[in-house]
C-alpha cells in the first residue's frame, strides 16, 4: 500500500478538485485486469465495502484491512469463457454478477457469498446473445437478448439466496439496446439507449414500453449512464464513445440531455468535453451524482463535474502505463482507477 | 430549455404514459 498526492492538471489557471491516493492494490496472480467494482460484504454482524477486481478467468473480493492495506478474501474461478465485465447489484450485499462472454456477452453468472454455511458460490442467471445488461436497487437485473430479428428484453429478480424469484418481460423496441439506466427515485422506470441513437422508457412493473426519443444526429451510438426527472423533465446523462470533434462543443465524453417525455422533444443541457490540450478521445467511464469519469484514448483519466460541464481533475498515464479502467466506488467520493497489469489505485476525490 | 421547445410539460408524465401505452 501506497499513499500519496497526485496534483491534477490545473484548468483555467484554478487547482479544482484533487484526486488524492488512497491505496493501491495488485493481484499477484492475475495479469490482464478487466474490470473493477465495489460490493458490500457482510459476514457475523459486520458490512464492509469491498473492491471486486476482475481477469479473463477469475473474479477476486478484497476486504479492506488497517493501514489501507487490502486482504483477498476469495477468488471466483469461473472456467473457459473470458469475463467481459463486473455487473454490480447497488444496495445488495453479498450479491453480485459478471458478463462472461468472446466479442459479445454470452452468459450472465451470479456470484455470491452466503452467510448460512459461510461459502462462496456460484450460479447461473441467463445465456443468450446478451447485447446489455445492468444491475438495479433491489436485487433486480435487466438484460436484452438478440437472435436474429427478435430482441428480448427481461427483467428478474433475485433472491437473497441468488436464486431467480420472479420477472417480468419487457416489451422490446424494434431496435437493439445497447444500455439501460435506472430513474432515479422511480422504482419502476428504466431507460435504454439502442444502436440507432434513441432514447427509450419503460414501465418495469407493467412491461410498457412507454415512450420512444430520438437523440440526435451529431451523437451517434450514445449509452446511457444516469437518469432523473425533475419538474416533468426527464434528464439522462449519455456519453458518446464515437462522437467527432465539433466547434460548439470541442470533442464531447459526457452530455447531459432534458427530454419532455410527453412530447419526446429533447434538448442538450450540457456537454462536457476533454480538457483543452488533451488529444484522444472518450474510451469508457462511469458516472455517479454529478461526477463523470472516463478513461480516455491518450492513456489520461479524466474527471468532469456534469453540472458545471467542466473537467475538474485528470490523471496522467502513470509511470507503469496507460489508465484502462475508471469507476466510481458506491460514492464518487472514491475512484478505483486500473491498469492493465491488474493494478488498481484507490483515489479520494 | 424553455417549455416552449420542448412542449407542454407534466409531473405525472409517468402515470400518465402508462395509463396511455399499449399493455
Amino acid at each position: 500500500a501506497g499513499a500519496g498526492q497526485l496534483t491534477p492538471a490545473l484548468l483555467d489557471g484554478l487547482r479544482e478538485e484533487s484526486l488524492q491516493l488512497v491505496s493501491k492494490l495488485k493481484d499477484s496472480s492475475s495479469s490482464c485486469a478487466v474490470d473493477v467494482s465495489t460490493m458490500w460484504w457482510g459476514a457475523a454482524g459486520s458490512k464492509e465495502l469491498c473492491v471486486v477486481t476482475a481477469c479473463e478467468s477469475s473474479v477476486s473480493l478484497w476486504k479492506p484491512l488497517a493501514s489501507d492495506h487490502w486482504e483477498k478474501l476469495h477468488t471466483w474461478q469461473l472456467g473457459e469463457i473470458p469475463v467481459i465485465q463486473i455487473v454490480p447489484l447497488p444496495d445488495t450485499c453479498n450479491l453480485m454478477c459478471v458478463a462472461l462472454g468472446d466479442l459479445e456477452i454470452g452468459e450472465i453468472r451470479l456470484l455470491l457469498y452466503s452467510t448460512e454455511n459461510d461459502s462462496f458460490k456460484q450460479s447461473l442467471v441467463k445465456a443468450g446473445n446478451i447485447k446489455a445488461v445492468l444491475g438495479l436497487q433491489e436485487r433486480r437485473l435487466v438484460s436484452s437478448c438478440r437472435t436474429g430479428q427478435e430482441q428480448q428484453v427481461e427483467m428478474v429478480s433475485l433472491a437473497e439466496t441468488g436464486r431467480n424469484k420472479d420477472g417480468q418481460t419487457l416489451m422490446p423496441p424494434e431496435e437493439t439496446v445497447l444500455a439501460f439506466a435506472e430513474v432515479e427515485g422511480m422504482r419502476e422506470a428504466l431507460v435504454g439507449t439502442t444502436a440507432v441513437n434513441s432514447i427509450v422508457v419503460w414501465n418495469l412493473k407493467t412491461g410498457q414500453l412507454l415512450k420512444k426519443m430520438h437523440i440526435g444526429c451529431s451523437y451517434l451510438a450514445s449509452i446511457c449512464h444516469r437518469a432523473y426527472s425533475d419538474s416533468g423533465l426527464l434528464f439522462v446523462v449519455l456519453s458518446h464513445p464515437h462522437a467527432k470533434e465539433s466547434e460548439s462543443c470541442g470533442s464531447p465524453a459526457f452530455r447531459l440531455v432534458a427530454f419532455n417525455p410527453r412530447t419526446a422533444r429533447g434538448a442538450g443541457v450540457l456537454c462536457s468535453s476533454l480538457p483543452p490540450g488533451q488529444a484522444g478521445r472518450y474510451l469508457e467511464g462511469d458516472v455517479q451524482d454529478t461526477s463523470a469519469v472516463a478513461v480516455l484514448t491518450s492513456g489520461a483519466i479524466a474527471v468532469w463535474d456534469l453540472l458545471l460541464g467542466h473537467c475538474t481533475a485528470l490523471l496522467p498515464p502513470g509511470p507503469q502505463g496507460s489508465w484502462a479502467l475508471a469507476r466510481w466506488a458506491t460514492s464518487s467520493a472514491c475512484l478505483l482507477a486500473g491498469q492493465r497489469d491488474g493494478t488498481v489505485c484507490l483515489y479520494r476525490y | 430549455c424553455s417549455e416552449s421547445d420542448l412542449g407542454p410539460i407534466s409531473l405525472n408524465w409517468f402515470e400518465e404514459l402508462s395509463a396511455e401505452a399499449p399493455p
